[in-house]
């Protein structure tokens, strides 16, 4: 019997190569079982190759290339073995704009079937909310929120 | 199935009963920093079970708990709520909506509830388990946990994807 | 006699409790010997209460505060030890827009005394650039550069 | 004293020879991800003497030669010289400019040079000792680098005050 792990692999490794050129047009990447044979001690080795590139070294990734192939692996897990809900604090802060646009582009696909809580200073990323909180902690030292759907005037959460 | 609403009160620092009413869709939370963005985050790792101080930033698991700050005095207890829309029927329960809940006291006691019925965190992990949020809470990426992903070894991104399936 | 780290750490340590307020207006920050008794051997423990909170624990600071407390770390032994050129990395990249500013302000009054490299995605950073440098990399996958005085046209930075 | 120019060749993505003319002020670096930013930092920590493959994010010291890609072919050297403008005498030469270079051959040789004369590594950290260029470099910060600065060891901070000393 295919193992519950060999299972999810499969579909883990077959979203990722799917998901890796949508965010690095043009590049390749794999996630590559470490020994095959051993279904229950192997590992998960990631190749992530940026387009124009020869490097598959990981460590030799940019800041951004690195959050980039992390985030192509999140997805292809939440892809392959969906969630009701995700939470995904700070993100996106080492990407450019071009690759910014380009992870938003994929977390509004999640938006169909999931729910997204995102925490962020990126405006860009503001924009794309169906509804935003504001977080703010005054002299007293204790945080207060207040929402705001996009498209309708702030309320403030009372308790 | 989705959050329908997040209750804190007590939670490291949300003194004052605070309520985020959700909705399916994309939520977004910002703010300025050391604002308390990060805090919920850590309030939705905690009631979930979560049993690592350090993976809630903190040295001992009473840090959860509003210390107070100079014009307020510390509280003896933490406690977040989750409401769950369940009107789709993913839960294995007969209600509409779920409540989950947990609470610490100053004393370091534990204490889990559904529906404001008293159970253990075994029981909530059962409850959710078939949506996948089982104790590690892959789905819930924390600030700065992104860079663990790739520079973690084989076996614990093994691991990883063991969690989900 | 006093040894070199001493006088160093005194230095460090009285332009830390000068800087961190300014980073974190209202609120306070020290560096302590671990062990003051054992010179050879002490280690330096850093203290910060950012403004209205009672928590001094490092590990409960956000992340865009723990970012402001090495900075002011760094600072503080720039201006005990100068040197004649820094390089800073994306240091800002967790700052919110009002942080960030406090941090631009202290760089600027380093640049009376030092040569500041600064890479940065952040716009607010690029302002205050004496001299603005692009890089870019072609489907080539080799980097080129283009300079641009602040004030000025851009030239190619050729071979 | 201030550094006048950078120049790489075959270092790292930078496979064509390229000058970075610097003044003194605020120089800022901009571009996309991927771009060769970071590289440029590399290249100063390497130039001024680092050994260590991990700092300049690479398995072994050859890693920092030009790899190739698919449109160009690997370089067999890599060679990095930064100008100091050495006008106030900060520097003990008498030169107003001071050239300091490094090169690396595919065989892991490495070459270092004052003013195109070859010389050991030792001799780079001599002539800089002075401005408190170490060989720890806390004056470089690279990409990711500031959160070590909190996180480390009280008796680490000490190592890097002391560095600085
Ligand atoms: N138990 C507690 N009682 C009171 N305050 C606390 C407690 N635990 C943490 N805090 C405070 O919460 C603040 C951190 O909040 P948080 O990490 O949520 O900020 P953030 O909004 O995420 O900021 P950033 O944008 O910098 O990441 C800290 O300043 C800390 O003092
Ligand atoms: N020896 C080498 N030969 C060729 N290319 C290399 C070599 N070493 C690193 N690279 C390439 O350099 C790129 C990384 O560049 P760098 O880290 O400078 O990016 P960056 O501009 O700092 O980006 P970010 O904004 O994401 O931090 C990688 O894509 C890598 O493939
Ligand atoms: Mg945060
Ligand atoms: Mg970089």
């Amino acid at each position: 019997i295919r193992s519950v792990f060999a299972e999810a692999f499969h579909d883990v490794a077959e979203a990722f190569a799917e998901l890796f050129p949508r965010l690095f047009p043009g590049g390749e990447g794999r996630l590559v079982l470490t020994d095959p044979d051993d279904l229950l001690d192997t590992g998960v080795e990631v190749e992530a190759r940026p387009p124009g590139k020869r490097v598959k070294r990981l460590s030799l990734l940019s800041g951004g290339e690195r959050s980039l192939t992390a985030l192509a692996i999140l997805f292809a897990i939440f892809r392959a073995r969906p969630s009701p809900f995700y939470v995904l604090d700070e993100v996106e802060a080492a990407l450019d704009d071009v690759n910014l646009q380009r992870f938003l582009t994929v977390v509004a696909e999640f938006r169909e079937t999931s729910q997204l809580i995102l925490v962020t200073h990126q405006k860009r990323t503001m924009e794309v909310a169906d509804l935003l909180y504001g977080v703010s902690m005054h002299s007293s030292g204790v945080s207060r929120v207040i929402s705001q759907r996009m498209g309708e005037q702030p309320s403030a959460a009372a308790s | 199935m989705y959050l329908s609403s997040v209750i804190l009160h007590g939670f490291k620092s949300f003194a004052d009963k605070t309520v985020l009413d959700l909705e399916r869709g994309i939520t977004v939370v910002v703010g300025p920093n050391g604002s308390g963005k990060s805090n919920v985050v850590d309030a939705l790792t905690w009631v979930l079970g979560s049993h690592s101080a350090k993976s809630l930033r903190g040295g001992q698991m009473a840090d959860v708990i509003f210390a107070g700050s100079p014009e307020r005095r510390g509280f003896g207890r933490a406690s977040v709520e989750i409401v769950i829309d369940n009107a789709a029927g993913t839960l294995p329960v007969d209600y509409s909506e779920v409540r989950v809940s947990r609470s610490m006291f100053a004393s370091g006691e534990t204490e889990y509830a559904i529906n404001g019925e008293a159970c253990r965190q075994l029981d909530i992990a059962e409850l959710l388990s078939d949506t996948g949020l089982g104790r590690e809470h892959h789905q819930i990426v924390g600030q700065g946990r992104l860079e663990a992903i790739l520079s973690a070894r084989p076996e614990d991104r093994r691991a990883f994807i063991e969690e989900a399936a």
